[in-house]
């Protein structure tokens, strides 16, 4: 397909034909896009250098170098369009996939995204992130929640209550995101919400970034005493999916938007199953 | 009889700091897991008792915990069966409804008794060499009213067919 793209009647969504990335959403209900390049990368975990001994572990993110390694430059894809659901299949490889799709009357792209076993039989611990990168004109600022409720301004290598002086430009730049973080310009707005708490940041002007699974080689020495090298089921290391929610929106309406949405990702509908007819509820 | 207090109280062992922040050694962390999955069963009781109460019925109750991989057993082997969706927010919603399934076709009506449209995709979402057999993915669009219930009615229309997976391509 030469323009592989996936549609409802809020959003378009266009993918690079070459590397089955995604690179442009576009606001049907708003009439704008946005260039947005989405894909997976791993920071190489610190395991200690020369000048400090601190290595990457379950207190500590500290990655050996600033400059994350793509999980994939190309991606295999599939397309799948029906009336229920338009979806496209990425494989980055055999421990990192995707699936984005657009349902009609959801105003939001949905990613599901499967990571693990981390593959560490070349030595290296490595921590994965979704990175999402657009033009953006952001000033080195980008925004995290705290808990669902307050979100808070963030500022690359800045606290707003004492002078800092950078010592990890990636790891001193990570904030806490429980629901949801957003980059924005004057005009527009792209928020990415989570089902999960994740660490989160903008280390470049124009991304966002989501920490979505680790596994480490070494002891951090803060005591736990032990790598955070979870086996999972099978023992071959731990394998956890997950959904982020894109939104592409004005500045001004993004919040009407986001607010709704991360209240249904953390709190779904709880689906129950009954043989037959079911029992016929009265509602309360 | 389900009791919500052993989830309470796994929940309450996670306050420590190390359970929030994932900084426990890996048997400590299989062990807050195993108190919260005893605690989400004992709660999943619960909520079946409640469900039955409210419906007059003594009909078993299925909680499916793995339909993020597709695995669902009751739903891959019942040709007909009832979807109850309960909504804890205050606003309706919609929700796509993704069940693992053998059959190819199925019919499903909404609590109106309407019908509602569905499809059968094939090669659900499951993790590689992982659990579960079924060969297709039920998907349809469910609602359910604020703070309330939505019951859909789903009937298997053609017996599972061996399902032509599409291949990944080549690279």
């Amino acid at each position: 397909d030469p323009e592989p793209q996936i549609q409802n009647e809020y959003l378009r969504v266009l993918f690079d034909p070459t590397t089955g990335h995604l690179c442009e959403i576009q606001n049907l209900v708003k009439g704008f896009s946005l260039p947005v390049f989405q894909s997976f990368y791993w920071y190489n975990a610190s395991a200690g250098d020369p000048l400090n001994p601190q290595a990457s572990g379950a207190y500590i993110f500290r990655p050996n170098t600033s400059t994350p390694f793509p999980v994939a430059k190309r991606v295999a894809t599939r397309l799948l369009k029906s009336a229920l659901v338009q979806e496209l299949h990425q494989n980055f490889s055999a421990w990192c996939s995707q699936v984005l799709r657009l349902r009609p009357g959801q105003p939001y792209l949905e990613l599901e995204w499967t990571v693990g076993p981390i593959p560490v039989s070349d030595g290296l611990g490595k921590e994965i992130i979704s990175r999402f990168e657009t033009p953006l004109r952001t000033a080195g600022r980008f925004y995290t929640d705290s808990n669902g409720r307050q979100v808070l301004e963030r500022r690359r290598d800045y606290r707003p209550t004492w002078n800092l002086s950078q010592s990890e430009p990636v790891a001193g730049n990570y904030y806490p995101v429980n629901t949801r973080i957003f980059i924005k310009d004057q005009k527009v707005q792209l928020t990415v919400l989570t089902d999960r708490s994740q660490g989160g940041s903008s280390i470049l002007d124009g991304s966002l970034e989501l920490m979505v699974h680790r596994r480490l080689l070494n002891d951090d020495n803060r005591g736990v005493g032990e790598p955070l090298d979870e086996p999972g089921d099978d023992g071959r290391g731990l394998v956890v999916r997950g959904r982020h929610l894109v939104l592409l929106d004005t500045v001004a309406a993004a919040a009407d938007q986001h607010r709704p949405r991360a209240q249904e990702m953390v709190t779904p509908p709880y689906v129950v199953l009954a043989p037959g007819p079911g029992p016929q509820l009265r509602q309360g | 009889s389900g009791d919500s207090s052993v989830l309470r109280e796994a929940v309450a062992v996670a306050q420590h700091h190390d359970a929030v922040s994932g900084t426990e050694r890996q048997h400590v962390a299989n062990d807050y897991a195993r108190q919260l999955a005893k605690g989400w069963d004992s709660c999943q009781v619960l909520v079946a008792n409640a469900l039955s109460l409210l419906g007059g019925t003594k009909d078993p109750l299925v909680f499916c915990n793995a339909l993020n991989i597709s695995v669902c057993p009751f739903s891959e082997t019942t040709a007909h069966f009832s979807v109850i969706l309960y909504n804890p927010l205050a606003w309706g919603v919609t929700w796509p409804v993704r069940l693992p399934v053998s059959g190819t076709s199925y019919a499903v009506s909404d609590p109106q008794g309407q019908a509602v449209a569905s499809q059968v995709s094939p090669d659900p979402p499951r993790l590689r060499g992982g659990a579960g057999g079924a060969p297709g993915e039920l998907l349809f669009q469910a609602w359910a009213p604020p703070l309330g219930f939505s019951t859909f009615e789903v009937k298997q229309l053609s017996p599972g067919d061996p399902w032509e997976l599409p291949k990944w391509p080549s690279g």
